[in-house]
């Protein structure tokens, strides 16, 4: 055998003598248990009652208890003078459990007339937050506001205050938090009044990789501190502001620190005080700004662009080379360059170089050369003479043409007729000539 | 060449050897791929000979220092008109020889000029036929190892068809000379072009620039008193050697 649930209680219910509307028997002893769920009254209400009258009950007895205590005995009937009748007043349970006995003797003298009652009996939610304080001492249920509910009640707070794990009482509220928005105001509980109670709050300020902190305390600054010749000691109380890489700042004392400037994007505020001392506290306005970058400096035979006073996060910059350069990075030739500034602060990338562009070796002429007349390695502004193998070949159309190395890396024509020279054999004239001197 | 001279080295770079099935003749360089030369001298039995019986040789002037090897043809193009088959109507005696590789010219190969348009054949014009073909030294005709040349003016057409007749007198068969041939030489005999010549140049000089008035063709024996050496004149067959080149 294993034991059935309990029963779910019931919201509402009817009792009744047994045999109702039947005479009862003698020598009975009933029971009724009552009980309606947690947070719930029992409101019981006869409908008829009509049980053998006597002073004090005592022959024929409904008896309605709360636990031990005796909430009513009831007997007799609406008219009789003897016995005493609930009435229409119902009965309202303590709790939510009410327990019904109904004894009989052995003898019934109108047997025929006492049939016993009939009650109906309903859940009624108990309002707590009304209930008189408990006698044990503990105080009233919630220390600033109470809601009651549907079997049950809730603690609330006023503005500025939280509820604490208790669920009853109500502190003053940090205002504390992760505080990711560009700018805002924190201030510590109470400000600028000290709180009731000691207080451990913590302030994260945390913003975009990219953005740095700047704290303003305002100037009605107070930190209970202790004095000494090396300034103020925070003993008991202080606002710790701890800085990602750097060592903690314990704040404390009546001198605001005024503006801080964390250069990170994370700050953090442990604000403690104790039972100890008493501090007004503190407030502040926090601000974030783009991080700065280095001015990205100039590059040779080029230029970079915008030209700005300051670099910010997020900013880019161009490079470009003068006619006649090529962008090159890391040895390697680019067709443009772009870099961002970044969130640490850095250039994304290093700045190119501008290198002189070439036009690559001339093309070579067949029967022919060319001959360099200024200029460097086929670089740009370079300028070359193509000329044939003379006596056997001159160029065609017999005009000497020369070419530059120019901004778009080939070599072009100072003629605009001829792109391309061409050596053509020359014919009938040998380098020796027959000669003969006697006649 | 009778009557003639050694030609000392790059005088006459233009001029060729042409070697064909064991015969010698003559020939020029027009271009840097093109050899003009005699029609006759690459048919045989009315058929155009195979190229690889064709051996060019250019930039020498003696034979027994032949150190390079010969250009072959690539193909050959004789004048559509040239019908020889008895060998006695030498009309239209040319013929061009493509070459497969391009010529690089220097001082022992180069090319002579082709006639100019309105080029004239003015008579008694000096002018200078060379080759390496039968030479006459001590009464005795031999074959030179030498590149010879020797200047000879151009005959007066009247004269030359004149002295042509003559001969058809005495002989039963004779070319024609016709106007696509002009004569050369001397009436005295003495100085000719010769057998072995056939193909080579004969050139006349314009304002010191040397070009082809004729290619070397026909005559009766070689240097005899009353007789010319005959040539393809060049300045007819422009128009087909201009088309020739750019056709191929």
């Amino acid at each position: 055998c294993w034991r059935l649930p309990d029963p779910e209680p019931l919201m509402h219910g009817a009792v009744q003598s047994p045999q109702y509307p039947e005479p009862y028997s003698p020598n009975l002893q009933e029971q009724w248990d009552l009980s309606v769920p947690e947070g719930y009254q029992i409101r019981l209400t006869f409908t008829h009652l009509d049980i053998e009258a006597s002073a004090g009950c005592y022959y024929d007895v409904l008896t309605v208890l709360y636990d031990a205590k005796i909430l009513g005995k009831f007997c007799g009937h609406e008219n009789s003078a003897d016995g005493h009748h609930p009435g229409n007043e119902p009965i309202l349970s303590p709790g939510n459990r009410l327990t019904l006995t109904f004894q009989t003797d052995g003898n019934n003298p109108e047997r025929h007339q006492n049939v016993g009652f009939s009650a109906q009996y309903q859940a009624i939610d108990m309002d707590e937050c009304s209930a008189p304080e408990p006698e044990d001492g503990s105080g009233p249920l919630c220390s600033q506001i109470c809601l009651n509910t549907l079997g049950s009640y809730l603690c609330s707070c006023h503005h500025g205050y939280e509820l604490r794990p208790d669920q009853r009482s109500c502190v003053l509220s940090c205002g504390g938090g992760i505080f990711d928005e560009p700018e805002g105001h924190l201030f510590s509980p109470g400000y600028p009044n000290p709180p009731p109670h000691a207080v451990s709050c913590q302030y994260i300020i945390s913003v975009e990789s990219g953005f740095t902190v700047t704290l303003n305390f305002t100037d009605n600054f107070h930190i209970d501190s202790a004095d000494t010749e090396q300034g103020p000691i925070c003993l008991h109380h202080w606002l710790q502001v701890t800085i990602p890489d750097n060592e903690p700042m314990k704040l404390c004392g009546g001198k605001s620190p005024g503006l801080i400037v964390t250069n990170s994007n994370t700050v953090r505020l442990d604000y403690h005080i104790d039972d100890e001392g008493l501090s007004n506290g503190w407030s502040l306005d926090y601000s974030t700004y783009r991080v700065k970058c280095p001015f990205p400096g100039n590059v040779a035979k080029g230029r970079v662009t915008p030209i700005l006073t300051e670099y910010l996060y997020r900013d880019y910059i161009s490079a470009r080379c003068d006619q006649g350069y090529k962008l090159m990075m890391d040895g390697q030739e680019v067709e443009g360059f772009s870099t961002m500034c970044q969130s640490n602060g850095q250039w994304h990338l290093p700045l190119p170089e501008c290198h002189i562009i070439d036009c690559g070796e001339p093309e070579p002429l067949l029967n022919g050369g060319v001959t360099f007349m200024s200029g460097f390695q086929n670089q740009y502004r370079s300028v070359v003479q193509y000329h044939c193998n003379e006596p056997f070949y001159s160029l065609l159309g017999g005009i000497n043409v020369v070419f530059t190395c120019e901004s778009d890396r080939k070599w072009r024509s100072n003629n605009d007729i001829i792109f391309r020279p061409t050596c053509i054999p020359v014919c009938g004239k040998p380098t020796q000539l027959i000669s003969t001197y006697q006649r | 060449i009778i009557g003639g001279s050694d030609a000392p080295d790059d005088t006459i770079p233009w001029q060729v050897m042409l070697s064909i099935d064991g015969g010698r003749g003559g020939g020029m360089v027009i271009g840097d791929r093109w050899i003009m030369t005699a029609a006759h001298n690459v048919m045989h039995d009315g058929n155009v000979v195979p190229n690889e019986t064709v051996r060019i040789y250019m930039g020498l002037t003696n034979v027994n220092t032949l150190m390079n090897s010969p250009v072959y043809a690539a193909s050959i193009h004789t004048h559509p008109l040239y019908n020889n088959p008895n060998l006695v109507d030498f009309n239209h005696d040319i013929a061009l020889i493509k070459i497969q590789d391009p010529i690089t010219f220097n001082s022992s190969v180069m090319p002579i000029c082709l006639p100019a348009e309105g080029a004239t054949y003015v008579t008694g014009t000096m002018g200078l036929v060379s080759g390496f073909g039968v030479t006459e030294t001590d009464k005795r005709r031999i074959l030179t190892n030498k590149m010879k040349y020797v200047q000879v003016p151009v005959v007066e057409q009247q004269a030359c068809s004149d002295s042509i007749t003559l001969l058809k007198k005495k002989k039963v068969l004779v070319p024609i000379l016709t106007n696509n041939m002009f004569c050369a030489g001397v009436p005295e005999g003495g100085k000719d072009s010769c057998q072995g010549d056939s193909g080579g140049p004969y050139a006349l000089r314009d304002d010191g620039r040397f070009w082809a008035a004729g290619i070397v063709s026909w005559g009766f024996d070689c240097g005899q008193r009353g007789t010319y050496g005959v040539y393809t004149r060049v300045i007819n067959y422009i128009d087909w050697i201009n088309k020739t080149m750019q056709e191929n």
